[in-house]
């Protein structure tokens, strides 16, 4: 039999971390992201106070782009503009589509054909 | 219908916007759809004016007077083609450039109008529809779910479990065929939006969904919007 010592993506999948993955290692981590995040977008807080709070926020992004990595495979998330901001300033500055129940009052599209 | 189609190939698609801090997607929505349906109509594409709508359009649904077009602070694609079938038209972006605030007043000059509305409604839930509507048509107001938007940075989005609540407004302007999923292990279809959060966000400013299954709600606010052409008076 032959065995590739090559890897492969296949056996990245099957790679499993061995290193330490304690907090302080995470906190590091998440300082490291958190600078290049501040590089990247350009940006600065008013204060001390709002640098942390803005670091406790990023951090808490981290591991919302970690789960959504899990629940959403073929996509790739991570660190955006956005990762400084909760998820109701996201909504409230970024986001802004009206609620609405149904669409009854509008005219419905006629059927199109769709087999040619 | 074809089995890939993007508008962007056809020139229908102006580049990617950005609305800031400011809630405003749905006039991004509305004009990037009449400015697919005025570039059919007239051969031209010309870049219309979200702040017109933001500052002028106050439309507000006729089955719920309280439910308005509001600027910043959100509104509806469909209202805002009702506003525009009114007002007459939008004023090219150049005319009356986007500013991220509703602060201002209403700067509207109907002699510089680019783009007219002459119909406008709204899509069944059925993707192949949604398709055919789109390569008819021009690129479509769709209203999405977009919790998995904040952390995305490319790829196919096809997320296990989303949300049907709708909160944001884009622009659908293609379709793909297929696209690698490793984990599913097969090639997935999917819709190619255009989103107003600047080029870099995204994939260049665009955001790929998988299709089939009404994920995050895609198909089910899908307006489409026809252009007249209009002269400047």
């Amino acid at each position: 039999s032959f065995i590739s010592t090559t890897p492969t993506n296949d056996d990245d999948q099957l790679i499993r971390q061995v290193v330490s993955n304690t907090p302080e290692d995470n906190d590091l981590t998440s300082h490291h992201h958190f600078t290049n995040f501040l590089q990247k977008y350009g940006k600065s807080y008013k204060d001390a106070d709002e640098h942390a709070y803005r670091f406790s926020v990023f951090t808490s992004n981290l591991r919302r782009a970690k789960r959504h990595q899990k629940l959403d495979p073929s996509a790739i998330h991570g660190v955006t503009q956005f990762s400084d901001l909760t998820p109701n300033e996201f909504k409230i500055k970024h986001l802004g589509l009206r609620k609405k129940v149904t669409l009854s009052n509008a005219n419905q599209a006629p059927i199109l054909p769709t087999n040619d | 219908l074809p089995e890939d189609f993007d508008w962007r190939d056809h020139g229908a698609v102006t580049g990617v916007k950005n609305q800031g801090s400011c809630g405003s997607c749905w006039s991004f929505s509305t004009t990037g759809a009449l400015e697919g349906a005025n570039f059919l109509a007239t051969g031209k594409l010309v870049s219309l004016s979200e702040q017109q709508l933001v500052d002028c359009d106050h439309e507000c649904d006729p089955d719920e007077p309280r439910s308005c077009d509001s600027g910043c602070n959100g509104g509806l694609m469909t209202t805002a083609y009702e506003y525009a079938l009114k007002a007459g038209g939008l004023e090219p972006e150049a005319d009356y450039p986007y500013s991220g605030t509703d602060r201002g007043t209403c700067k509207f000059d109907k002699s510089k109008i680019a783009a007219s509305v002459a119909n406008f409604s709204v899509v069944s839930l059925d993707e192949e529809q949604i398709a055919a509507n789109l390569v008819k048509h021009g690129p479509l107001s769709v209203g999405i779910n977009a919790v998995f938007m904040q952390t995305y940075i490319g790829g196919v989005s096809c997320p296990y479990i989303c949300g049907k609540h709708l909160d944001h407004g884009v622009l659908l302007v293609g379709y793909g065929s297929a696209a690698y999923s490793p984990i599913r292990l097969k090639d997935k279809p999917y819709w190619i939006i255009k989103n107003s959060w600047g080029e870099n966000w995204g994939e260049k400013g665009y955001y790929k969904i998988c299709r089939g299954r009404n994920v995050c709600g895609v198909d089910s606010m899908v307006s489409t919007v026809t252009a007249i052409h209009t002269k400047p008076q």
